[in-house]
């Protein structure tokens, strides 16, 4: 579809490979926000879902909010960004789930309020990157200790050549990946639908 | 207008007063986030400064983010939200502000790329809440540091009884605040249009 054209097409020209494993994007997607490329991500998962019966919209701040709401917004279902810091108004009953960092080799915990989510919820989680999948399995330990259903997956971009899509999947969630992308090649971004 | 009533309506059924000077509103703004009403939001803020001739919208995350996505969309601009935190691409040249906490008494930065802003940008602030000003007064710095012209400031929610307020009037920049609030009284909040 043309949304995964556009994006594509973006991180081709915009992305800069850092490292061996690392695609920044931070012209578009995570500093500075093109807002109507975020409406057709948000079109474009709400199409894909459109028929799961979602009550709720999950992810985590900061760079999941924006693809989260516009999906929100079309799926007309509220949205809630988990919390990674300590919040002015954080106060109550909280679920929370760890989230572990391979890089940093640490623990840090995620929280989303007991007063958003139960177990009437079908839940829609969308963030932006998928790596190896830890800020994902955080969100549905939350969704399950909730006793609601997560029904789908949907991230902007993935990298296949981390664990967090086949750690999707294993749980027998739908994942809606826009671009996917195979490896790095020479500071080049190679997506799986390409050679 | 409608927003603003609608707004205040939430307000009052859903918010929270917390202490003597805070007001929770995590049900659709700083937690858990109504889209539509957010979108709502974008439109009258892109409404209120659509012959400003604005390039570019900034914030803060993340309860700046909603707000400030839906009024660039509206305005066809692109969205940049500073960054609180390290993050995982924030790498290279940055303009730097700090923004002192009342409640913590301490000094935090924010910071955004130099490749987001520049002396032909016409900026509009966006945030949640007006408070002590301090996180606006830091992003008017970062405007004024790339030699780009802040043409207005929107907020979601003011709180008319703290410094926020008259600290941007003083720098005669364009104010639109979409809620109001005098003070709170019993608990219950109490609007300027009001009593
Ligand atoms: N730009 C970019 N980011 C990547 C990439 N791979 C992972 N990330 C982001 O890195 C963060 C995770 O880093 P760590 O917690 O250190 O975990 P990790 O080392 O196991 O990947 C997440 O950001 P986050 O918590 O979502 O941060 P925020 O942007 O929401 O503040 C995730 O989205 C990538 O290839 N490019
Ligand atoms: N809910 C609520 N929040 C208030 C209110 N007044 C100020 N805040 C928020 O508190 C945070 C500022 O707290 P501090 O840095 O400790 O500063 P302060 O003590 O001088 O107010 C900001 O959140 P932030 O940095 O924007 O956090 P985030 O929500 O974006 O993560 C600001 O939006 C209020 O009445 N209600």
């Amino acid at each position: 579809r043309l949304v995964i054209k556009i994006l594509e097409e973006k991180i081709k020209s915009e992305g800069v490979v850092l490292g061996s494993d690392i695609l920044k994007v931070d012209s578009f997607l995570n500093h500075q926000v093109d807002p109507f490329l975020m409406s057709q991500i948000g079109q474009a998962f709400a199409d894909k879902f459109s028929q799961a019966g979602i009550t709720k919209v999950l992810t985590i701040e900061a760079s999941g909010i924006a693809p989260a709401l516009m999906t929100s917004l079309q799926l007309q279902v509220p949205m809630v960004f988990a919390r990674k810091h300590k919040s002015r108004t954080l106060s109550g009953n909280f679920y929370t789930a760890s989230v572990y960092s391979f890089t940093k080799q640490t623990e840090n915990k995620i929280a989303i309020s007991k007063k958003f989510i139960n177990a009437d919820d079908r839940v829609l989680i969308i963030d932006d990157f998928l790596a190896n999948g830890q800020a994902v399995q955080g969100l549905l330990d939350i969704t399950s200790q909730a006793g609601a259903t997560a029904v789908g997956v949907g991230i902007v971009i993935e990298k296949r050549f981390q664990a967090g899509h086949d750690l999707i999947l294993s749980k027998n969630i739908p994942l809606v990946s826009l671009a996917s992308i195979d490896h790095f090649q020479d500071g080049q971004v190679v997506f799986n639908n390409e050679g």
